[in-house]
């Protein structure tokens, strides 16, 4: 039940106080908290090696964002570019920098009906990492704004 | 809204006023499976802001982790009993529903105690307590909605928003996807350039790899064309997750400290659901002889 690297003390011990299940409504029956469950983990079959099919059936009706913080190696921005760019979605522009605080805030390639965003400096949980920036992003992204 | 699942005050918030309403509680899904919810409207205008929905990755991994160490009103301390509020809550401009799914994972259950499943039936069962959140909260309905995720996110919420595409009472308006698995065989390719580049295997074992693994420019690290490629990729696939670097953010610290071997060897339940088969095998077999000497050390 443990993520490698990543402490998840705090959070274990809050949710499993009697208090703050009772807060949340949760039966006595239900197990403790865990970040992650190994047995699902384990028991969990997949089914799909790539998402390629299903983003053609979603990006002609649905628009997408896909964001990247450029820290991480579980799931590398270098992939997921590479998978946008694989959809073969029309360029609506170059690659360029965005800007959050007066600062560059990573990079970000449009497409139609799709954007693929680095996020500097960020590790796999961009909003824990890079809040602000995070936040900026999902706004724009809601608002469909660039 | 289910008076029964508002949330009327959260142990360590000091103000005894939460930022805005909240809700907890279960949403069916097939058969025996009851999926837990946490529900945070928004703070700025929760009846003209748009719906989100929000999913950790794993798989079984709780999005409940997402609201308290991500992007949810609050935030846990290190103290493990207080919360703060978070000024960049993505509540600030949403409705935010955070969904523990699969069944088996955080507070979420099935009566039945079956926790094997897969990716269509978590998409499914996922799709059904979507519903009866809208039945549970008819004010949502309508709203723009959108579904965004992290991780094997990147499963989830295209499995899901298929689904919900085809239900035209939805106002499903796109998805979002942060640090996704999005295609496995891209995934560990790129993280051997990622490594490379990321001064994490050094040029001795590059060399080796472009000597071994790559022909015409092309590079094969994900199903090694020969023995020595499989020996290389299996060198720095041990180098990238079995040593102590935090492979979710290469330039931070691995929290408590390089592990032993023991604790690397238990990633494997993840890991295997991330990378091609062959990028696992140090995992599976760390004492194997597939190791090759590494100078750079």
């Amino acid at each position: 039940n443990v993520i490698p690297c990543i402490d998840a003390g705090p959070q274990t011990q809050y949710l499993n106080t009697a208090e703050v299940r009772l807060a949340l409504h949760i039966p006595d029956n239900v197990s403790k908290w865990a970040i992650c469950s190994g047995v699902v983990g384990a028991n969990y079959k997949r089914q799909y090696q790539t998402m390629k099919d299903l983003f053609n059936m979603l990006l002609p009706k649905h628009r997408a964002l896909i964001y990247n913080g450029d820290a991480d190696m579980m799931c590398n921005f270098l992939g997921d570019q590479k998978f946008v760019a694989s959809l073969q979605q029309k360029e609506l522009g170059p690659r360029r920098p965005w800007i959050h605080a007066k600062q560059i805030a990573g990079f970000v390639h449009e497409y139609d009906q799709i954007t693929f965003m680095t996020v500097k400096n960020a590790g796999h949980m961009v909003p824990s990492f890079t809040p602000g920036a995070a936040l900026q992003m999902i706004t724009n992204f809601l608002n469909n704004k660039p | 809204q289910p008076a029964e699942d508002e949330v009327k005050s959260l142990p360590g918030v000091f103000n005894p006023q939460l930022s805005s309403r909240q809700y907890s509680g279960y949403l069916s899904a097939s058969n025996t499976i009851k999926l837990h919810y946490w529900f945070v409207e928004s703070e700025r205008d929760p009846v003209n802001d748009p719906l989100v929905l929000w999913m950790n990755g794993g798989p079984g991994c709780s999005s409940l982790d997402g609201y308290l160490s991500e992007l949810g009103p609050y935030l846990i301390n290190p103290d493990g009993t207080t919360l703060t509020p978070n000024p960049n809550s993505w509540s600030k401009v949403a409705n935010v529903i955070f969904l523990e799914a699969p069944a088996g994972v955080g507070f979420s259950y099935s009566d039945d105690q079956n926790y094997t499943t897969s990716d269509n039936e978590t998409a499914k069962n996922n799709y059904l307590a979507l519903l009866d959140f809208f039945a549970k909260f008819p004010n949502m309905a309508k709203k723009p909605f959108f579904i965004t995720g992290e991780s094997y996110g990147g499963v989830y919420v295209p499995t899901l928003s298929v689904k919900v595409m085809a239900n035209a009472s939805i106002n499903f308006q796109g998805f979002a996807i942060g640090n996704g698995l999005l295609d496995s065989v891209m995934n560990t390719n790129t993280a051997v350039y990622y490594a490379y580049y990321h001064a994490i295997i050094g040029e001795d074992v590059w060399a080796k790899l472009q000597q071994y693994c790559c022909k015409d420019g092309k590079c094969n690290f994900a199903a090694p064309p020969n023995q020595q490629c499989q020996d290389l990729v299996i060198t720095v696939q041990n180098t990238m997750m079995g040593i102590g670097i935090n492979p979710y953010d290469v330039t931070g610290d691995c929290a408590g400290g390089v592990p032993g071997h023991s604790s690397l060897q238990k990633q494997n339940t993840f890991l295997k659901h991330f990378f091609e088969p062959s990028f696992l095998k140090a995992l599976k077999n760390p004492k194997g002889n597939g190791s090759v000497s590494f100078d750079s050390n």
